[in-house]
């Protein structure tokens, strides 16, 4: 599903070059569930935006699907990004003008789905997250996990097959962040795949497997015994 | 030095009436070490916006120093926010199109500091914090856990009596989390004042007392016996 050969980014700053990944080849198979862990800055945004088809290497190939993303055109990437990857960005990403509802519609309206059915998807999806009471807000009417939270759900909304979670729990307490790995574990159990970036042990050990990340190359990718 | 009194905080939306602190009443003597915490949305960034004079309170006082914050005027609470606080927010708050070292140097030119001194005590500031590779980025070259730690070097580099640390882990792996906690931890045997939000149980360790607030109260507060 995700294949990933010697894979490079490099940041060019002025007579500086800067080795965000250097070198990395994972495989990942449909249906499993991954967490990255690894010090700050070691490469694991970086890593999850080239796997999320938002950013392109500067070395190496990454194939989705056995289709090198580097020859795709732009429409075949915008098709993979709406409808088969779900993103959950670090920094949530919303758009500030919007309220929580709009935001999370966003996928659905890239998607074309009319307008009625499309709100109660994206109410559906705020309700997985625990966030109905908020759905007029906008996001600085919103706590940090709250706008986390419906980053989740942005993410969730258009049902799809690759969930890529850039530390989905960083704002929220224990007891909302266990509530959420809830929702992942039931869209992993109906046969999606998950890589999920954490830095806490306890939030990556619901992931199957855990590739640990430093100074850009992969260090350790152990899989847990099946329990 | 910090005293609330039947602090309340409400936003008016609409018809609607969301009460962010419904009246909380806490004592934080000087050189405490204190961690806030409690579930997603349940009002812990409110509280520390008014403990920061970052915010006004909707009923209730606060009283920093013996004196009413509501009576000060718009100099003195200026002085207090860059002489004797540092805040470190939880979304970082950092200027765009600035230096990781520009950012830092920020409290200081407010304080009327020559450059050359400035620059020093912002590198020393970010030295701290281990980013002085990456002294000349801007926020968006820097890594999720990166901006956190150039939010925290300029909340230090005015050597504030008072930190108010609102998440300040939430991107960062367990070791460079507590080398942070190690730099706060050298600042409260200084003598100083530390409020610290978190939802890191293993964070909350480093404090001497836990408050925990519940949908804007407070539900416990809790001293470590001296160890
Ligand atoms: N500007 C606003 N307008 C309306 N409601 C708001 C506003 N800011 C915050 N709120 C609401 O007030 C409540 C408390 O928010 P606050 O940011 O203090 O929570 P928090 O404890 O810091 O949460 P988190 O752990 O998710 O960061 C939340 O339910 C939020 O939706
Ligand atoms: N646009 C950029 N220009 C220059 N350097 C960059 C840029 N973006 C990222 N970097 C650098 O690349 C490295 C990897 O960044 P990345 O965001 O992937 O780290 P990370 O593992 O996600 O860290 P964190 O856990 O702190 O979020 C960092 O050292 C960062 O400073
Ligand atoms: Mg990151
Ligand atoms: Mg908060």
């Amino acid at each position: 599903l995700i294949e990933t050969r010697d894979l490079w980014k490099t940041y060019v700053m002025g007579s500086e070059e800067i080795h965000a990944l250097q070198g990395v080849s994972i495989q990942i198979m449909r249906g499993e569930y991954v967490a990255i862990m690894g010090p700050s800055g070691s490469g694991k945004s970086t890593l999850m935006n080239l796997i999320g088809c938002l950013d392109t290497p500067s070395r190496g190939s990454y194939l989705l699907n056995e289709k090198e993303v580097a020859a795709m055109n732009d429409d075949e990437l915008a098709r993979i990004r709406n409808q088969e990857i779900g993103f959950v960005f670090q920094t949530f990403n919303l758009l500030p003008r919007a309220t929580a509802l709009h935001n999370v519609e966003l996928p659905l309206i890239y998607a074309g789905m009319p307008s009625k059915e499309r709100q109660e998807r994206a109410r559906q999806a705020l309700e997985k997250v625990e966030l109905t009471s908020r759905a007029s807000h906008r996001p600085n009417e919103l706590s940090g996990g709250q706008r986390q939270r419906v980053a989740i759900a942005r993410a969730l909304v258009n049902d799809p097959s690759i969930l890529l979670a850039d530390e989905p729990t960083g704002n929220l307490d224990s007891k909302t962040g266990n509530e959420i790995m809830g929702v992942f574990e039931r869209l992993h159990a109906a046969g999606n795949t998950i890589v999920l970036v954490t830095h806490e042990p306890e939030i990556a050990a619901y992931a199957h497997r855990s590739i640990s990340i430093r100074d850009g190359l992969v260090e350790k990718d152990v899989r847990r015994e099946a329990d």
